[in-house]
């Protein structure tokens, strides 16, 4: 809604989530991966984290969106971001920490983060916090009721659709539409009461969709295709969807070569894919078929030099000239 | 940063979604 749109176009224009991987650990399966998630938006950062981990065959996802997220953070008090990118992996780090399920992971999870001076015992404190309202705010506005701005955003009226809608199912106070050119009454249709059609719907034999309705519905499909296949920022799933096509093809025990998805497009089922590759440059990427069974091609125009390879030495991606 | 009026509205906007 409008209040939204002022959020997403002053405080989160063009805020993309970074991901920081954690290496690989002992007993880590193939597929196995963890990562805390970072969002930098203009005022700070939301942080949050992703396991996914195979136990006895089966794998499991665990995590928070909060670094995904586009909204501030929450606590007992109220709303804030976190004011420093090393807060927020802190943050996003101890979430991860107390989620582990597998001692060897929590333990190579503190050792890492240990390492980079990062407690994920504890999560960082007040004094790492932007604080933007509290509970007791919102509490106080929700007491206050709409003001006459708020009512202004809202359209209100009823829709050609519903009156149409109501007028069918036999309320007899709807007349007329708002904003529709005037017109003579519509005769009354013969319907069947409120009863009838509530019965007609539960015993399946309701109407088939009218051709209007058809063509809505593929309006709205093709509305939807065109906004998957233009290139946008990656929503939390287009992120997922790239780091497990990523991920399947790894060896095992080695890190992603992905250090954040810039942007995506999915035109038809493919993803394409701008990736910022842990040496900082970008590289483009169509990933097509199906999970287990993925095609990849890299695309070498228009973009940075995407030809690398993982150097089991030196355990290092390594750029080849 | 220092707060800007633009993200003192947005702010402001966002808790009165939220309320």
């Amino acid at each position: 809604d409008a209040h939204d749109d002022l959020w997403n176009a002053s405080i989160t224009k063009g805020a993309v989530p970074s991901v920081v991987e954690v290496p690989a650990w002992p007993g880590r399966k193939p597929r196995d991966n963890a990562r805390v998630i970072l969002t930098r938006t203009r005022l700070g950062y939301t942080a949050g984290h992703e396991i996914w981990i195979e136990t006895n065959g089966r794998g499991r996802s665990y995590g928070s969106g909060d670094g995904g997220y586009l909204r501030p953070a929450t606590d007992l008090q109220g709303y804030f971001f976190w004011t420093t990118r090393q807060a927020a992996i802190q943050a996003g780090a101890t979430q991860l920490w107390l989620e582990c399920q597998d001692e060897a992971l929590a333990a190579h999870v503190r050792g890492h983060f240990a390492a980079q001076g990062v407690d994920v015992s504890q999560a960082p404190g007040e004094e790492w916090k932007l604080r933007l309202f509290s509970h007791d705010q919102i509490r106080r506005i929700a007491a206050a009721g709409p003001s006459a701005e708020d009512l202004a955003l809202v359209e209100l009226g009823p829709t050609a659709d519903l009156l149409a809608y109501e007028r069918a199912i036999g309320l007899s106070d709807v007349d007329h539409v708002l904003d529709a050119p005037a017109r003579a009454p519509a005769p009354a249709p013969e319907v069947p009461g409120v009863e009838k059609v509530l019965l007609a719907h539960y015993e399946g034999v309701i109407d088939p969709p009218s051709p209007v309705t058809l063509k809505r519905r593929q309006k709205k499909q093709e509305r939807e295709e065109a906004a998957a296949a233009a290139w946008h920022e990656p929503t939390f799933q287009d992120c997922a969807d790239v780091h497990a096509a990523i991920g399947a093809i790894l060896p095992p025990g080695v890190p992603t070569y992905a250090d954040a998805i810039v942007a995506v497009s999915r035109p038809g089922g493919r993803i394409l894919a701008d990736i910022r590759l842990w040496d900082g440059a970008v590289g483009r990427v169509e990933i097509s078929g199906e999970p287990g069974a993925h095609g990849y091609r890299w695309e070498t125009t228009g973009v940075e030099g995407t030809a690398f390879h993982w150097d089991a030495r030196a355990r290092a991606w390594e750029r080849i000239p | 940063p220092p707060l800007t009026a633009e993200d003192l509205a947005a702010i402001e906007h966002l808790s009165k979604s939220y309320a």
